[in-house]
């Protein structure tokens, strides 16, 4: 299963529409502190269903719609979509193309989406069970988890022991 | 469920071999232990590495970079079991000096094969390593954009003057 | 002693919004806030940091070279207290783009004049700012050396290829 | 009060003496993962008091003595000596330079030096209560302090703020 392409808008600082193309095996993202990289990676996290908003760098879900700069009013919504080419059948769909999508409201309604039909979040994890992607498989690594596996703070190292397990 | 852990154990500990030596060097030893081998769903995982020769007593007692190599590696070795179709990295090489960068970048283009990476970096010897680069920056206070950067026709310096400038 | 504290307290926190700003920019805002007014000496401090226009609610929501620009800030405004002889830096440049790697040693240069410093980096643009560089390294297995690299008269490739092969 | 020279011989990972000048204002330390810089700061620390076996990285305090490679025996002591040039009187003394020694033996037996004649940890730290540096003052900087500064870790705010004052 290969990434196709990811497009966010609305989605903390990415107040445009913003789309990037997945066509090579090693893909770098670059640019200056504080200028995007890292809500690009939050971004993926939500979209595949994470919950928890501390580990989106939160303090409540809300938070992820753009929030406004003195130039620009905040955004009304959020929404990313994450596409993925369902090579090698994988994904248990008759797809060969498959779009997840999210999208929240400042009303706080929020809904999920496969290839552009609603369904709920359970309708997502299960068609990704088998595939090693979720919002909490190894498919992310950032220096904050090295060092957990260091500090083996929490029984960090059986916790994802048994995950990939 | 025990023997799906202690199978999955054994297989994350010869990936952790192979994977720690390709970080360091094939003369380097490292290991994995379960320190309740009765109870190993409940067990503290000990990691012990041995770089280059030395005798460190325990994790702590290795350098800054030699740490996240050693973490790295493991959690390489975790993703191994089931590579997910996609993996971020955020600033993982930070701490590393341009010869670890290359074996990282070099480790990673083995696994692409599999798996797409997607590589978050202020490090310039990575950002020659991968096969394109987005460049994240705000041209609007607050507010981030993309675009691919070509770099294959232009100098080094150019290409991250022409992000983040 | 409160009397001490607060005065102290008065002057960290000038020292920082100056501080912050030769880190960010003259338009950015930043704030130490004393939680328990009452009780100084047993309260805890709040940071507010705000660069670029952005509204971020908590020190969470920024980037991870924002927050270190930000708490560097805060170590340099405690040290200009009472400065000392000289001040060791290890590694703390890793997050940092090229940008405000720049800024980092332009303030540290200014206050060169009353302290020393000393500052540990792998970061390319750091050495070309230092006044020499020692290079640390192992000739024989698990026994460090270190000789003076005079590199006014090489190119940057070589200082570090000099040292680190 | 500036800096003259460190001498390290037996300490950690600097089996052999070495000595570094300091006659500039800002010096830069680089060199590969592992070479040996952290050991440096550690030897600072440690010259100037450090008890906390946990701030040197150690899991007790001989661990300062070189441990030996497969090619290289176990060193018998540890000793350092910082040396400073008394400019401005800021310390107390008839002297123009002081060095401060600390020597630690396999033996368990320690000693401290001021200008190679033996003295209590007590003289050495009476000498240096106004100068701003002890083995605890903000003389060092490194990734681990911005963290603790960010996460606000057992108050470390507030703790760095009274040492300051
Ligand atoms: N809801 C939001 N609306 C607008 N801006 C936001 C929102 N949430 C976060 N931001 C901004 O996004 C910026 C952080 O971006 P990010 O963490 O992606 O940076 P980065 O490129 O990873 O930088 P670094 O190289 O320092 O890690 C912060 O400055 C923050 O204020
Ligand atoms: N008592 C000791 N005897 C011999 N070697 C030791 C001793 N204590 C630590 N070391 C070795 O010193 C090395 C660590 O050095 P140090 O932390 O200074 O590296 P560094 O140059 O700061 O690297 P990095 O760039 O990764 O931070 C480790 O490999 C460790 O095994
Ligand atoms: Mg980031
Ligand atoms: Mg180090």
């Amino acid at each position: 299963m290969r990434l196709k392409s990811l497009e966010i808008r609305g989605f903390k600082s990415f107040a445009n529409k913003t789309i990037i193309h997945f066509n090579e095996p090693m893909i770098g993202i670059v640019g200056p502190n504080g200028s995007g990289k890292s809500n690009i990676v939050d971004s993926i996290r939500w979209v595949l269903g994470e919950q928890k908003s501390k580990e989106l760098r939160l303090e409540s879900m809300g938070d992820v719609i753009f929030n406004g700069t003195k130039n620009r009013k905040k955004g009304g919504m959020a929404q990313v979509t994450l596409s993925f080419e369902n090579t090698r059948n994988i994904l248990p769909t008759e797809y060969q193309e498959v779009a997840i999508s999210r999208i929240l409201y400042r009303s706080g309604e929020s809904e999920y989406r496969l290839n552009d039909v609603k369904c709920r979040l359970k309708d997502i994890t299960n068609l990704f069970m088998d595939s090693g992607i979720g919002s909490n498989s190894y498919a992310i690594i950032e220096l904050g988890m090295v060092d957990d596996i260091l500090a083996d703070k929490d029984n960090a190292r059986r916790k994802m022991f048994e995950q990939a397990a | 469920a025990t023997d799906k852990y202690m199978e999955a154990f054994s297989l994350v500990k010869q990936n952790f071999q192979v994977t720690f030596r390709s970080l360091f060097t094939e003369d380097d030893d490292c290991d994995l232990i379960l320190l309740d081998e009765e109870n190993p769903l409940d067990s503290k995982i000990e990691i012990i590495a041995k770089p280059k020769g030395k005798r460190p007593k325990s994790l702590s007692q290795l350098s800054g970079g030699e740490k996240t190599l050693t973490a790295t590696a493991l959690l390489f070795s975790l993703y191994l079991l089931k590579p997910a179709p996609f993996c971020i990295l955020d600033e993982v090489d930070a701490p590393l000096d341009d010869r670890n960068v290359a074996k990282f970048t070099n480790l990673i283009r083995t696994f692409s094969d599999n798996s797409q990476f997607i590589i978050i970096t202020h490090n310039k010897a990575t950002m020659k390593e991968v096969d394109v680069l987005y460049g994240v920056y705000m041209q609007e206070i607050g507010v981030s954009e993309m675009s691919a950067v070509d770099f294959r026709d232009k100098k080094d310096e150019n290409i991250y003057e022409a992000i983040v400038n």
